[in-house]
């Protein structure tokens, strides 16, 4: 019997500002 | 008799295992200290590939975190290094190549039907089997057009200096400059002063040197056609609005040179294949107000024949044009103004923007049209330069 292939799960994703925003702060804390 | 039994190589299935404390060094390696010159001989937008085979592995695991955490760190890497680059060319296209492979990859490997037409049975194989990528997709989209924009910005620094002595200035056509208007000093907006002017071979080779590197790296083919349509934009922007504001350009020979080099361009678009661009028609009010210039002006059917075909020039433009026109010598007559008010009743129907000039800065929208590879990722070999033993081929 074939098998259905099981649905992918959708990864959210931070927008590209959300990104950079995030790298910003986690530069800012790293000393 | 000896019998020698050989170990079959465990088959590649086309991905990729690190271990996580090694992202870091993978993005470093791979996106934010690798110069395209390493690269060359390899596949064109090797990195983008090695990275879905990274991805792929991820997504093999059902490792959900490893995959946020990869794509984030290489989107970020990207950016890092374009802001570092952000007057290099190829590395701009480089980048810009890689994130549209990349972007490509995901759709072509994402199991979605639409994007799977071309793939081969082995290419199915190489799916991702447990996430939908679209989210990051739609970044890597975003990504891209901002590379894109970086790329358009350093092309057009490095030709604008160029454009009006090429175009405008720079005598080409032997015995023209016996029939320029006299009483004009040389002059030129391009420069403050010294001799900074360039002929139009110049802008060509530049235009080749841009074809050449984006050809290298890989980058889509109709991508190239945007860029070169874009960069035609600005030349006929900037080269129509020093016409509209200078009056020692305005004649007869400015006009026969102008025309003169927009066949050149057009046939340097013909030999480069990038006549399908739409490149050619972002210069068809340049190639009408040479025209005009051509033209006679002083009958009624000469009023007639510059309003049927100045289609693309406002009415504004073309009277600018005809007001500025300086004749050749005391032989020509200048435009009367009843020819001009000819011109104006004629076209007074027309429904024609406001601004005299043109927006140098216009941006077209751009276009990422999906473009699958055919190669299939076992066959892809990472090269020893770049540092990435710490891969492991699954």
């Amino acid at each position: 019997s074939t098998q259905r292939p099981r649905p992918r799960v959708l990864l959210k994703a931070p927008t590209l500002a959300e990104m950079e925003e995030m790298n910003t702060s986690e530069e800012e804390e790293s000393p | 008799r000896q019998v020698t039994v050989q170990r079959k190589e465990k088959d590649f299935q086309g991905m990729l295992e690190y271990h996580k404390e090694d992202e870091a060094l993978l993005t470093r390696n791979l996106v934010t200290e690798l110069k395209p010159q390493m690269l060359s001989g390899t596949v064109p937008c090797l990195p983008a590939y090695i990275l879905y085979m990274c991805i792929r592995h991820a997504d093999y695991t059902n490792d959900d975190l490893k995959v946020h955490s990869l794509l984030t760190s290489t989107i970020n890497g990207i950016k890092k290094v374009l802001k570092k680059h952000n007057d290099d060319f190829e590395m701009t296209t480089f980048w810009l190549s890689n994130t549209c492979r990349l972007l490509h990859c995901l759709k072509q490997y994402s199991g979605d039907e639409g994007f799977m037409t071309q793939n081969t049975a082995k290419q199915n194989e190489h799916c991702l089997k447990n996430f939908d990528l679209t989210e990051y997709r739609q970044v890597l989209s975003d990504l891209s057009i901002q590379i894109y924009q970086q790329l358009i910005k350093i092309a057009e620094g490095v030709l604008q200096p160029m454009i009006v002595s090429a175009m405008l200035e720079n005598e080409s056509i032997q015995g023209l400059s016996g029939v320029k208007p006299t009483g004009y000093r040389k002059r030129s907006s391009s420069m403050a002063d010294g001799d900074n002017s360039y002929c139009l071979e110049a802008v060509i080779r530049q235009m080749n040197s841009f074809h050449t590197v984006m050809c290298d790296q890989g980058l889509d083919p109709e991508i190239i056609q945007q860029v070169f349509k874009q960069l035609f934009y600005m030349i006929n922007a900037m080269t129509l609005n020093n016409l509209l504001l200078r009056k020692d350009v305005c004649s007869w020979s400015t006009g026969m040179q102008l025309r003169y080099n927009i066949s050149q361009l057009e046939e340097w678009l013909r030999g480069r294949n990038l006549h399908q661009s739409g490149a050619v028609q972002t210069m068809e009010p340049l190639i009408q107000a040479a025209q005009l210039l051509q033209l006679k002006k002083k009958t009624p059917e000469d009023a007639e024949a510059i309003c049927s075909l100045c289609t693309s020039l406002s009415t504004q433009q073309i009277v600018k044009i005809l007001n500025l026109y300086t004749p050749l010598n005391e032989f020509e007559e200048r435009v009367t103004v009843s020819f001009i008010r000819t011109i104006q009743a004629q076209l007074q129907e027309r429904s024609d923007p406001q601004q005299l000039l043109l927006d140098s800065k216009h941006m077209f929208p751009v276009l990422f049209p999906f473009n699958p590879s055919s190669l299939t990722m076992d066959s892809i070999h990472i090269p020893a330069c770049l540092n990435l033993e710490f891969l492991n081929e699954v």
